[in-house]
């Protein structure tokens, strides 16, 4: 620490490379260095990172960086250390899946990149003009690196169990890319994914959004979000919350978000420096 | 014997050229990898040490091995060079201006993935091929 200790004679190995602590200048060109074999402009600086109490205990990350940090562990093939005590019941089998099935595993073996994103939508106007439950969801794929495509991608959303009038129902939930909003007609919307769950379900649902993740990567001009719905079988429109569907302002690790996989078209060759 | 005499005119031309060569290489290399043949040398990056642990979630942090030592013939046993190499070795030593020295270059990549945040909390798993060198040899 801060002496200057040859290594060859601490170790025998003639490397002659000496440790010492950096100075400040030599930390500042390694941080830079290592950016740049990252393939990173710069040192993120994210609001919502990773917070001193997170850093040590991976199990009260958000529901993005822990789904992520689960990908993470199928794709390094270990576990990093994380108490899967820590994770929902549909976590741990969301990491069992991605190692289970070939199909799975391959797919995200494939993936040079897996990224998931926030959304956007700071509140949640439960009610639209024409008064019909939903919600809306945006987020931002204009910062993808040039040259990845996207290969798959996926809008998650938690559900829990509820009970009372609607026990013995099922529900259908179906999300719309947003393709026009008018301010004197009503919205115009494309149906991407419905599933059909039955009230007492519980745990992580998942819809296939990868054609309208291409889209909005090749034109951002047209990403006005995804619109999220849910009718009983008799067709009638109910509140999302009452059907159990957990929006951002519930529990930070069942918040929805999108995670979408990217293959690189080329070969990011780095500047040499 | 003739040849014999021959041969040692040629192993005292050689062993001239093989000094030439000696001195050249010796400052070819620095002093500390004279002694050291082609090997794989440890060096570990910590996310942690660099200040980074409050965008990048994990590993913690990568081996940044690197290779160093020198590609000298005869080669040792455990020593992984090709027969370029060691033909190489032979021809340079006869032209040292000409001809190239072996290098000492990895032999074996592997990839590692790095999940982190990004500036807008989004969160990014990427895996880099050929990031960490497992193994070195004489190319």
């Amino acid at each position: 620490q801060g002496s200057l200790v040859n290594s060859s004679r601490r170790s025998g190995m003639d490397s002659g490379f000496l440790y010492r602590r950096l100075k400040s200048h030599e930390k500042r060109e390694m941080q830079k260095e290592i950016l740049s074999i990252l393939g990173l402009p710069h040192r993120p600086r994210p609001v919502h990172g990773l917070s001193p109490a997170q850093q040590h205990q991976p199990g009260k990350l958000n529901s993005a960086p822990l789904f992520m940090l689960d990908l993470y562990n199928a794709m390094s093939g270990q576990e990093q250390g994380v108490d899967t005590k820590g994770w929902s019941q549909s976590h741990q089998l969301k990491v069992k899946s991605l190692l289970s099935s070939p199909q799975d595993s391959a797919f995200l073996n494939d993936a040079d990149m897996v990224m998931s994103f926030v959304n956007l939508v700071e509140y949640d106007k439960e009610l639209s003009p024409r008064l019909r439950h939903h919600k809306e969801f945006k987020f931002n794929l204009s910062q993808i690196p040039e040259g990845e495509a996207v290969t798959a991608a996926e809008f998650r959303i938690y559900k829990d169990c509820v009970m009372g009038s609607f026990e013995n129902q099922t529900f259908l939930i179906s999300i719309y890319q947003v393709l026009a909003e008018h301010r004197t007609r009503d919205t115009e919307f494309f149906l991407l994914d419905t599933q059909t769950v039955w009230a007492t379900d519980e745990g992580w649902l998942e819809f296939d959004i990868t054609a309208t993740s291409n889209l909005w990567v090749m034109n951002p001009q047209h990403n006005l979000g995804l619109h999220l719905s849910v009718e009983t079988k008799h067709g009638q429109n109910i509140n999302t919350r009452a059907a159990g569907l957990v929006g951002r302002d519930g529990p930070y690790d069942k918040q929805p978000f999108m995670v979408a996989f990217f293959k690189a078209s080329e070969v990011h060759l780095r500047t040499t420096r | 014997s003739a040849t014999s005499k021959r041969k040692n005119q040629n192993r005292s031309r050689y062993t001239q050229s093989q000094d030439v060569s000696r001195v050249s290489s010796v400052t070819d290399y620095n002093s500390s990898d004279l002694k050291t043949a082609c090997r794989k040398h440890e060096l570990y990056v910590s996310f942690q040490d660099l200040g980074w642990q409050d965008w990048i979630i994990a590993p913690k942090g990568y081996a940044a091995n690197y290779c160093g030592g020198e590609c000298s013939f005869p080669l040792n046993a455990h020593m992984n060079a090709t027969n370029h190499a060691i033909v190489q070795t032979l021809v340079h030593l006869m032209n040292p201006e000409y001809v190239p020295k072996p290098c000492c270059a990895p032999t074996k990549l592997n990839a590692i993935s790095v999940l982190f945040f990004d500036d807008n909390s989004n969160v990014i798993l990427k895996k880099y091929r050929n990031m960490v060198v497992r193994a070195c040899g004489c190319h």
